[in-house]
């Protein structure tokens, strides 16, 4: 279904880092799979998958040897942003755990693309996400493990033990709770769109100040199946900024600070509503909500003069990210020039869309914290909880647990939680009542 | 595995964020830019 395929295309599963096991047939052929909140549909490689490298390097489902395979034979395809997955629904029994689940749909990958899936650790996903996103509308085997009656409560819920060395990774628990894994009581936020666990989320804060940007409302989805957590560029470029990450130089933010700087300004400060703001200085078109491109392409380089006329869905965007970093400056009374400098240091840390960004280990310590608003409560992450470490000793790397994501109105925009974020909070997924649950884990 | 309290326990084993992995990962970013951008209206256009 392409009108809902976009967040799962975007998916880099590349990183992700937390992997579980199951069985499918009789006798169980096991699997490594990511349990991913972020998808709906189960698929491992296929014994009849031969010509796609990644299919000889991991396991591969053997109708053959089942006595419990049922044919189907109907095709099926996933998009995965560099290619797709490809091949054909089967049925069989799905062990997890102890249970076992009967005539559940998956499929058969017979083409996986090169290099996504090859050097994967996994051999294949089992989305756990709505029947509304599942391709081929095929029934996921959550629901399945409901109706057939398997669990005593429709509730799952994720720890990851985030201290532990490569091995250990944590549990995924059917049917309820471990409260050995988390302190406190669950703070709990209604799914406001099935098919994703998506809900609403309020402010992002840095220390202890707002980014205003999600202050009227975000989207937000809890997704096991990716690690980092992803967000708008408006609010990665301010935590980039604090956080001393590497960033890419955009010449068209420059340029909007360079010529509609101080007019943007002088609007905010006589009390223009926000969202017309880039439409009245000619950046944007005003959709009646906010700023959209005008859809002109920018023939700005670095030899060429920024003042030519001509303007860019990149000014569109730089301009409406400048409104809201002045706004949080106005509301801290700086001054008009620290304003315009500020903002203009932000032009040199904006991040590459999907991309990681580097900060120096050295500093790990003095950053601020980052910090959610679910619920109406603060769910803090500390900067060693949001610094992935890559490597040892001297070796070390140190990468952002952010990374920029922008989804246009009006699925947007969207921030995706992921490990880095359910790794410190255990997270409840409650299919029963319809919402989702944090509370720290231990 | 199932536990008295009735709940159904899987482990997950945890692996280290690599370089192999984050290569793979770069490569699908780009490609995949190159590819979604386009059909879901994603915003690059901030990248000089």
């Amino acid at each position: 279904n392409d009108e809902d395929a976009d967040i799962i295309s975007l998916k880099n599963y590349m990183n992700a880092q937390y992997f579980g096991e199951i069985g499918i047939g009789t006798p169980a052929q096991k699997f490594t799979v990511i349990f991913d909140t972020g998808s709906s549909n189960l698929w491992v490689p296929s014994s009849k998958c031969y010509f796609s490298i990644a299919c000889y390097f991991h396991s591969k489902y053997k109708s053959s040897q089942s006595s419990t395979y049922e044919k189907n034979g109907k095709t099926a395809e996933i998009h995965y942003g560099t290619g797709s997955i490809s091949g054909f629904f089967s049925g069989d029994h799905v062990a997890l755990g102890d249970l076992v689940v009967k005539d559940q749909d998956f499929i058969e990958a017979t083409r996986e693309p090169g290099v996504t899936f090859l050097a994967a650790k996994f051999d294949g996903i089992l989305g756990l996400g709505f029947k509304e996103i599942s391709v081929g509308d095929v029934t996921p085997v959550w629901y399945n493990l409901v109706k057939q009656g398997l669990i005593k409560e429709p509730v799952f819920s994720f720890w990851f033990n985030r201290n532990a060395e490569e091995g250990e990774g944590g549990e995924i628990v059917f049917g309820g709770v471990d409260p050995n894994h988390y302190e406190g009581d669950h703070v709990y936020v209604p799914v406001t769109q099935k098919g994703y666990w998506q809900f609403n989320m309020g402010d992002v804060l840095i220390g202890d100040e707002s980014t205003g940007f999600c202050a009227g409302g975000c989207a937000a989805i809890a997704d096991s199946g990716t690690s980092l957590i992803a967000g708008p560029t408006t609010v990665i470029t301010e935590i980039n900024q604090k956080i001393g990450a590497s960033g890419v130089v955009s010449q068209e933010c420059k340029a909007v600070v360079a010529q509609y700087g101080q007019q943007i300004l002088a609007k905010l400060m006589s009390q223009t509503q926000p969202s017309k703001i880039c439409s009245q200085v000619g950046l944007c078109t005003f959709d009646g909500t906010h700023g959209v491109s005008i859809g002109i392409e920018s023939v700005i380089n670095e030899n060429e003069d920024a003042s030519a006329g001509l303007h860019s869905d990149g000014m569109c965007h730089a301009c409406e990210m400048a409104v809201v970093w002045m706004q949080n400056q106005l509301r801290l009374n700086q001054t008009q020039e620290s304003i315009l400098n500020y903002i203009n240091e932000l032009c040199e840390r904006l991040p590459s869309p999907m991309g990681e960004s580097s900060v120096d280990c050295a500093s790990v310590a003095s950053m601020p914290s980052v910090s959610f608003t679910i619920g109406d409560k603060t769910f803090e992450l500390k900067p060693e909880q949001y610094i992935l470490k890559v490597g040892q000793g001297t070796a070390a790397q140190c990468i952002s647990g952010f990374t920029a994501l922008d989804v246009p109105p009006p699925r947007g925009p969207l921030w995706i939680l992921g490990d880095v974020f359910m790794g410190v909070y255990h997270t409840v997924f409650d299919y029963g009542n319809l919402r989702v649950g944090f509370a720290p884990a231990t | 595995s199932a536990a008295a309290d009735g709940l159904i326990r899987i482990g997950l084993r945890k692996k280290a964020l690599d370089e192999n992995s984050r290569l793979a990962g770069r490569l699908l970013e780009k490609e995949g830019k190159a590819l979604m951008g386009p059909r879901y209206g994603l915003r690059g256009g901030l990248e000089s």
